[in-house]
């Protein structure tokens, strides 16, 4: 099975 | 004061139909250099990166930075009152409300303003960091749309895996198994037909469909389309829009359990 991951884990807040 | 025009409505229109599916609402941020819109979407899967580069309107003022929280379903609207050809100028004041959006026949002889309401987002700015992609592969926008609305119907996953020969694109569901190989192509008439792909490493990625074709809604924009890919990081789809900016969408992988 697969898992969706986030997209904040590769971001970072400004 | 803030006001930026361009010769055709159509613009405006195809890029709201290329973000209204993944945002409900989104800021625009203008300042001199431009217009520049970037949210994540509900489920904060993928990101929308909308630059449209003041030099390429008809005419652009933008005195103070300003942020314009806007409803997508209401602009998508206003928007459906205008004519393609109609010219388009946004307006807004210094610290307002609200924006105006007015619509010009080629003939002047119709004008219509819709002033809409802005509203004020919570909007978190996300660093982008600098990637060295593996694999850039540009191709047909058509083509792409093609792709991601073909292999929909046999999962909710695709999985694309570019070498230097080529880049496949494959589902797999309860159906079976389907596979589209796009092969770089040797030399072509018209550099929009191309495949072309430039590859540091092979790469293999799974993407959600869903997403994918979320995306495809930017097709009439360009006639190409470039996916940068590098192992475990976010997908960059990215769509020209000619002498006036691009359109980014940001998807994240899935992985494995």
């Amino acid at each position: 099975a697969q898992t969706q991951v986030r997209l904040d884990s590769f971001f970072t807040a400004l | 004061m803030f006001e930026a025009r361009l010769g055709q409505a159509t613009i405006l229109k195809k890029i709201l139909d290329a973000i209204k599916d993944l945002l409900n609402e989104a800021t625009f941020d203008c300042s001199d250099s431009g217009i520049q819109l970037q949210a994540m979407d509900n489920s904060h899967v993928s990101l929308v990166s909308l630059t449209l580069r003041s030099d390429g309107f008809d005419k652009f003022r933008c005195d103070r930075n300003l942020s314009m929280g806007m409803n997508l379903g209401s602009m998508a609207k206003i928007l459906k009152c205008a004519n393609n050809e109609d010219n388009v100028t946004m307006k807004a004041q210094d610290n307002a409300d609200t924006v105006t959006i007015m619509f010009e026949s080629a003939n002047q002889e119709k004008v219509s303003d819709y002033e809409m309401k802005l509203m004020n987002l919570d909007q978190e700015h996300l660093g982008i960091p600098e990637t060295d992609f593996s694999c850039v592969v540009r191709m047909p926008a058509m083509e792409f749309a093609r792709i991601c609305r073909d292999l929909a119907q046999f999962s909710e996953s695709v999985v694309i895996c570019c070498t230097k020969e080529g880049v496949k694109f494959s589902a797999s569901g309860d159906v079976g198994t389907a596979n589209i190989k796009l092969a770089q192509t040797g030399s072509v008439d018209k550099e929009e037909e191309a495949v072309i792909i430039e590859m540091q490493e092979p790469v293999t990625l799974t993407f959600a469909c869903r997403y994918l074709n979320a995306f495809t809604k930017a097709t009439p924009l360009s006639t190409q389309v470039q996916l940068s890919m590098c192992a475990d990081v976010p997908l960059v789809v990215e769509y020209a829009i000619k002498d006036l900016g691009h359109i980014r969408y940001y998807l994240a992988p899935k992985i494995e359990d």
